[in-house]
């Protein structure tokens, strides 16, 4: 569908994307810890794009098999060449 | 107004009552920490009264300043007279 496509399209085009909700505080934890990182993500919130909000999420679930936010995308070698990498990696160490 | 009475009733009848919504992971996570802790609240869902879910939201937001879920009133003596009061605060000692 048109839709799928644009999903995809968003999430090849950018090292990370984090579709999310502005009212959901796991959503906002994930943006917090990204910022924290020095990583700048695509925030994509779906409730703020009215009737297509529940529709992208319906594709997040048929692309990822997860229906819940946040939804993550995180492309590691886009991320490497813009020198982020070694951030998300060395939190990942932490935790 | 009759929907105020409603809420004070219910906070003031029960010894833990959670305003909470089935989709929000912070409300989960309330509602399995009482439930580890061997107390059993009153759960109130708000995304499942339909238009009156707001509605009780708001007069949360009025009666406690907190428009946000999960929205959580503990009657400490009626917890104590129930035996549940210990646990609770060896929870609160731990972290
Ligand atoms: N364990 C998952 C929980 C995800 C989850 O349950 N997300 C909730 C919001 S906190 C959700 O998407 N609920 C359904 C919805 O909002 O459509 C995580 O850490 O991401
Ligand atoms: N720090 C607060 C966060 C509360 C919060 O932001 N709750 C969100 C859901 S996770 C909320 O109620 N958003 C507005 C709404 O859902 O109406 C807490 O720990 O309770
Ligand atoms: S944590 Fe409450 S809606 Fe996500």
């Amino acid at each position: 569908s048109r839709l799928e496509d644009t999903v995809k399209k968003t999430v090849s085009e950018n090292p990370v994307v984090v579709y999310s909700k502005t009212w959901c505080s796991y959503s906002s934890e994930v943006k917090t810890l990204f910022k924290r990182l020095g990583v700048e993500p695509l925030v994509i919130e779906l409730d703020e794009m009215g009737a297509q909000g529940p529709q992208v999420q319906k594709v997040l679930e048929r692309l990822t098999g997860q229906h819940t936010v946040p939804n993550v995308f995180i492309d590691t070698v886009k991320l490497h060449r813009k020198g982020e990498l070694e951030s998300l990696l060395s939190e990942a160490n932490i935790k």
